[in-house]
């Protein structure tokens, strides 16, 4: 199945 | 203290008209340069990057940065109050509880001041660094805004693909399919019709159709819109202010 991305797989939390 | 006027106040309806449905509560962060909100949708799947640069104001000053935490929603409904030509200017102390928004008519003497409490907002900030993308394409903002409210009524997912030629928006859904295909083309007596596809790899990407269409609300921010895209990362949706921008960063899908 395809699944939706989250933005903090990709970039730093500061 | 922060004293910043606005020629009109269209502009501020428009950038909270734009991000309002994708966050509720944000921090506009206000510095000697500007206003800057990062925020991220509930979901996490979608973080908005607005700067209002010094020069969007007619008169601008901060002396200190300081932090408007504000729900938007209850912004909207004072600033929907303006009329989109009156000057608007946004008071604030140096550790707001509130902000005074003011609207004066430029024909008549007429001036309306509003407060808005303000929230002491939690906010984590995402180090966005800058990104090598695959393919930028910039094409008229109301066209993006109508493939995405067309393909969505198919779909909830959207896919974009980009090749040397062409890029092709894409849905399929339960009861049929759809795309619209758009090469790139120069208008020399409108620049902002042009369609420009810069591609240094072909991209093949899925996002949510409902974020996109929170993210086409910026629409009558610019005539044009700018989408960078990199294989299996976030896309960049890109809306030029006057003196600033707009940015959307989403999230894609894909299979493991």
């Amino acid at each position: 199945a395809i699944n939706q991305k989250k933005l903090i797989q990709f970039y730093v939390k500061t | 203290m922060l004293e910043g006027k606005f020629e009109e106040s269209s502009l501020m309806k428009k950038v909270v008209d734009a991000i309002k449905d994708s966050v509720k509560l944000c921090n506009f962060n206000c510095t000697e340069h500007g206003v800057t909100v990062q925020a991220v949708d509930d979901s996490r799947v979608l973080l908005i990057s607005l700067l209002i640069g010094e020069a969007s104001f007619e008169e601008y000053r901060c002396d200190r940065n300081i932090t408007l935490g504000i729900d938007l929603e209850s912004f909207n409904k004072i600033i929907k109050n303006g009329n989109s030509s009156d000057f608007l200017t946004l008071i604030a102390e140096d550790s707001p509880d509130n902000v005074l928004i003011i609207f004066e008519d430029k024909k008549k003497d007429r001036v309306s001041e509003y407060s808005l409490k303000l929230m002491d907002l939690d906010s984590d900030f995402l180090q966005i660094d800058d990104m090598e993308f695959d393919a930028t394409i910039t094409m008229p903002s109301s066209e993006f805004a109508k493939i995405t409210r067309d393909l969505k009524t198919l779909s909830e997912s959207l896919q974009i693909i980009v090749t040397k030629e062409n890029v092709k928006f894409s849905s399929d859904g339960d009861f049929g399919t759809g795309n619209v295909v758009l090469k790139g083309f120069v208008d020399m007596d409108k620049p902002d019709e042009s369609i420009k596809i810069d591609m240094a790899r072909p991209i093949n990407l899925t996002f949510g159709a409902k974020y996109i269409a929170d993210i086409v609300k910026g629409t009558s921010l610019s005539e044009s819109v700018t989408i960078k895209l990199a294989d299996k990362s976030p896309a960049l949706f890109e809306y030029k202010l006057p003196s600033g921008f707009l940015r959307f960063y989403l999230a894609p899908k894909f299979d493991e």
